[in-house]
């Protein structure tokens, strides 16, 4: 593999990007799938997200472009230059451009979209060309069979030289991930990201899947996050819901989104609209009160309370977890009320809190949470 | 001024400027020919010759052939194969 001089790159995980022109030999759907599929090869192998918007500027602008299209490198007509991407960087870094004149497809008559779109991201994160022949980053077209895809060594070790390896940042470069397939539902190591009530039903997120559960407890399977929350997509870090607004709140890295139930609000916000302070990235847990009105945001070792009537954080926060909610061991990765107790989620264990007792006063598996 | 460097097998004139335009793009930094250059070009043809495909692992022999043609007419990225 190959990076580019001075190896630019970007330096935050979470990456926004949008495709503002559309090409007429694929439909929309079409685009947008081929598109979250190239991206998501990346982010299989390096902790990197990617955030969908629809408007304003994002780190990778993605559009179909014909002849002479302003960068100084016009494409050429069906065949040839089939696209081309920049390297990390403000403005055009990052943006990627497909040639509209060839004939694109999401199988193998023409030039498979996905294919090439996950070849010029692979330039988006600051790969450069491979030399290697069985390498995605190598300059000629193969086709790539979109489903099950998984990225060959060679690049692997160039992103992972870039960001590091999932979950443990930038160490050395590991074997090729295996692909993200749905969790053992019954590992007694299951931890949970996120988990929120959601009108009826109570969420409980893991990497690229969730579960629905009702209240009488039935027999439940994953499924991909991305079927019901697109934008989301994998990795949801803190979700929670205020009943009274009929609205649910979804964080990853630096963004929120709001939904009416799984329907999607808007486009992504940042989370200093609830007033964290800047050095606050990302969110560990979040849980409504219903009878407080409040809302608590757990960061590291210290949470928040947000007051949802006044919609502001409320003063004298942050404070240690530890000195208020005793009993709860390890780092909280996800929180919600049920019944008027608090469930603390850490690692593989469930710790009901009662908040009258000021105290822990059971402790389960968090997996039994969904069955098991 | 008529390229020069040595062709390895007979090869199409139309092909030659192919060649040279795959060069131009891929293997060299981008910029407006002037012709005082061309003279010049024709030394730097083939290192880009060689360049291209050494990066390919085709035989490097400096020289146009069939081999390394075929490569130049496969449909590709259109980023530099010199990371410039």
């Amino acid at each position: 593999y190959h990076v580019f001089p001075g190896e630019p790159k970007w330096q935050r995980s979470s990456l926004t990007y949008r495709i503002t022109k559309y090409t007429s030999s694929l439909s929309t759907q079409d685009v947008d799938r081929a598109v979250d599929l190239g991206l998501k090869a990346w982010s299989d192998a390096a902790p990197l997200n990617f955030i969908k918007t629809t408007q304003g500027e994002a780190d990778i602008m993605i559009s179909f472009e014909s002849g002479d299209h302003g960068d100084s490198y016009p494409f050429d007509g069906p065949r040839g230059t089939l696209a081309h991407a920049f390297a990390p960087g403000e403005g055009l870094g990052g943006d990627t451009h497909f040639d509209n004149a060839e004939r694109w497809t999401t199988g193998k008559n023409g030039f498979n979209l996905f294919t090439v779109a996950a070849h010029e991201f692979g330039h988006a994160l600051g790969l450069g060309h491979s030399s290697d022949p069985s390498a995605l980053m190598y300059p000629t077209y193969r086709y790539q069979h979109p489903i099950g895809f998984q990225l060959p060594t060679d690049d692997v070790k160039g992103i992972q030289a870039l960001y590091g390896t999932k979950g443990i940042g930038k160490e050395k470069p590991m074997a090729p991930q295996q692909p993200a397939n749905k969790p053992d539902q019954c590992d007694p190591n299951l931890s949970f990201d996120a988990v929120t009530v959601l009108g009826n039903e109570l969420l409980f997120f893991k990497e690229r899947s969730f579960w629905r559960r009702q209240a009488p407890l039935t027999n439940i399977g994953p499924s991909p996050i991305a079927s019901s929350f697109p934008q989301l997509m994998s990795n949801v870090d803190a979700a929670y819901e205020v009943a009274e607004q009929g609205t649910a709140y979804f964080f990853k890295g630096p963004h929120y989104w709001a939904t009416r139930g799984l329907q999607m609000q808007g486009h992504p916000r940042t989370i200093y609209d609830f007033g964290f302070p800047r050095h606050v990235q990302k969110i560990d847990a979040a849980v409504h009160l219903k009878n407080s009105r409040k809302t608590l945001f757990f960061v590291g070792d210290d949470y928040y309370s947000y007051d949802e009537t006044k919609r502001e954080m409320e003063d004298d926060y942050p404070k240690s977890i530890d000195d208020e909610f005793t009993g709860v061991e390890g780092n909280i990765d996800a929180a919600v009320e049920v019944n008027g107790f608090i469930y603390f989620f850490s690692g593989p264990k469930a710790y009901k809190y009662d908040t009258e007792k000021e105290d822990v006063v059971n402790i389960v598996k968090s997996s039994s949470w969904i069955g098991c | 001024a008529p390229l020069r460097f040595t062709l390895s097998q007979p090869i199409h004139w139309k092909d030659i400027y192919t060649a040279k335009e795959y060069l131009d793009k891929y293997y060299s930094d981008r910029g407006t020919m002037r012709v005082a250059e061309m003279v010049a070009d024709d030394v730097s043809m083939s290192r880009k010759i060689r360049k291209m495909q050494k990066f390919f692992g085709l035989q490097v022999t400096g020289k146009l052939d069939h081999s390394t043609l075929a490569v130049m007419q496969k449909p590709r990225c259109g980023m530099p194969d010199l990371a410039n």
